[in-house]
């Protein structure tokens, strides 16, 4: 595995199916992630960041993935 | 969507610093 919890890598791999200049926005990740907490996302998302899996791209709610490009 | 040039340069200096830290995540874990 790659050391990520599952939420965190199927928030990985939504942000990194997402092929569009911004990147994905946090709301189209909470809509596809029904059922997760929005506080469970916010904290994938700042880990997912903190090791350089993501950044963020025009604002600090759109993301794209450092591997998927 | 259209990005701005400032946009763009903005993104990639974001993209540059998580491929840093990204790189120096996996730097410790060896």
């Amino acid at each position: 595995t790659n050391g990520l919890t599952p939420h965190q890598s199927q928030i990985l791999n939504f942000i990194r199916s997402c092929k569009g200049n911004e990147g994905m926005g946090f709301e189209e990740l909470k809509s596809r992630l029904h059922g997760i907490n929005v506080n469970t996302i916010k904290q994938a998302l700042e880990f997912l960041s903190n090791e350089g899996h993501i950044y963020s791209t025009v604002d600090d709610d759109h993301y794209k993935s450092t591997d998927g490009d | 969507v259209c990005l701005t040039e400032e946009q763009k340069r903005k993104i990639e200096e974001n993209r540059q610093r998580a491929l840093a830290r990204r790189a120096e995540r996996l730097a410790v874990q060896k």
